[in-house]
């Protein structure tokens, strides 16, 4: 049986969005 | 790298979404393998809302920001919202648009889109809805005071 070779593995924090604005307030 | 974050004032689309809100990334499609900062690998279905607390907590350039949810209005793109959020502590408000079916991760309810059935339909990932006042996980760096 032919093993999977490259599953691809997402790190947890691409899962959620920077929404912060980024200048200074 | 983290992705780039979102300025408030006009609209913005979302960071997660490249540069236009038509296209849902990869990795919310059900069965995706998703690292957490400790090294173990869960499926995107099966992350709960302490995984992304402790993820964090490990990491030393990340931190978990609370943004609820204030407004959804019809997005200028055809199947897109635009979603306003109350961003952290300060309540920061920032828009992004983003296709019906995007998934948010929402404290201690899981995955929420504004389609349900869309999400489900196009990744197999079940979906509450998401709706005004959800508190959705969102992040941060640590050195933005």
């Amino acid at each position: 049986n032919v093993e999977p070779r490259s599953v691809p593995v997402f790190p947890w924090h691409s899962l959620v969005p920077f929404l912060a604005p980024t200048q200074s307030d | 790298s983290p992705a780039p974050a979102l300025a408030p004032g006009p609209v913005q689309a979302s960071p997660s979404l490249s540069s236009s809100p038509t296209t849902l990334p990869p990795f919310f499609m059900r069965g995706s393998i998703i690292q957490l900062a400790d090294g173990e690998l869960k499926r995107v279905e099966d992350l709960k809302t302490e995984d992304f607390i402790q993820s964090a907590e490990i990491s030393s350039e990340l931190k978990i920001d609370s943004s609820t949810v204030e407004r959804i209005d019809t997005g200028q793109t055809p199947n897109a919202v635009i979603i306003q959020f109350g961003v952290g502590e300060h309540k920061a408000q920032v828009c992004v648009e983003v296709l019906l079916e995007y998934p948010f991760f929402v404290f201690g309810q899981g995955w929420s889109s504004c389609c349900p059935d869309r999400t489900t339909q196009l990744l197999e990932l079940s979906c509450a809805k998401l709706c005004v006042g959800d508190v959705c996980v969102s992040l941060t760096l640590r050195s933005l005071r």
